[in-house]
């Protein structure tokens, strides 16, 4: 998770694809 | 006595494409002179974003957020590339020859050449020339690229049985919506899912196109883009 903390953290918050 | 109403599209294609984002566009910047520079340097800045939004997008997949957080990490870890593929090759479907990464990036052969992408181009191509003759409908390509990510063979899956459900769904919403759409065409889905091994390969060549990019330290990435990349080696 160190590693790919970018990732984690985008997986974790809750945009939506449409607000994005 | 009037035809049955076709059945609404099934739950899991509508949800796809309920959540489907916006293309975006390049955002060139307008005080470099044009170059192959800019063009790769304009290119990895949109797909950067389109990482952004696809991550985003996946999780609005049925089956994707039941999945544990280890999973979902590993699914787009191994294929994010594939899926960000089946965007550009869906855009480019239009054109016949050409990659349409953005409404205001489409790059010919020559251009793809001179930015060092032709490794990308010609496998695309034949993508492209596939899905032309398959003529392949926005349902079955935005289904195509969940089942791209969620087939993915991540290396690290923490729970088997659960990405296999998560699947299954998928695969299962494709068979309906060929069943109801499609009915004459029994090999259809068949055929769709025949062309991912391309895709895996022309995902596999553009990590390495970009990877050599990178190192060659030919065009400034950004972190996240970066970051995934170096989960693909």
């Amino acid at each position: 998770k160190e590693k790919h903390k970018i990732l984690h953290r985008l997986l974790q918050n809750s945009t939506s694809p449409v607000d994005l | 006595y009037t035809h049955p109403v076709k059945s609404i599209r099934n739950k899991v294609i509508s949800q796809l494409l309920s959540s489907e984002p916006a293309p975006l566009r390049a955002s060139p910047d307008p005080v470099t002179p044009d170059s192959d520079l800019k063009t790769l340097m304009t290119l990895c800045d949109l797909l950067n974003r389109e990482l952004l939004v696809m991550i985003s997008w996946a999780k609005h997949i049925p089956g994707f957020s039941s999945l544990s957080l280890v999973d979902q990490m590993a699914l787009l870890q191994s294929g994010w590339m594939e899926a960000l593929l089946l965007c550009v090759v869906w855009r480019s479907l239009a054109s016949t020859q050409g990659l349409e990464f953005a409404e205001n990036l489409h790059l010919n052969e020559p251009q793809c050449k001179n930015a060092g992408l032709l490794e990308l181009y010609t496998p695309l191509r034949l993508l492209i020339d596939k899905y032309q003759q398959l003529n392949i409908s926005h349902e079955e390509a935005v289904t195509l690229r969940a089942m791209a990510l969620a087939n993915s063979d991540a290396e690290h899956v923490e729970n088997g049985d659960s990405v296999l459900r998560f699947q299954d769904g998928l695969h299962e919403a494709l068979q309906d919506y060929e069943v109801n759409e499609r009915a004459a065409e029994t090999h259809r889905v068949g055929r769709l899912l025949m062309t991912l091994p391309l895709l895996r390969q022309s995902s596999h060549r553009a990590v390495q196109c970009f990877r050599r990019l990178h190192i060659q330290h030919l065009v400034p990435m950004h972190k996240l883009f970066l970051e995934m990349l170096d989960t693909k080696i």
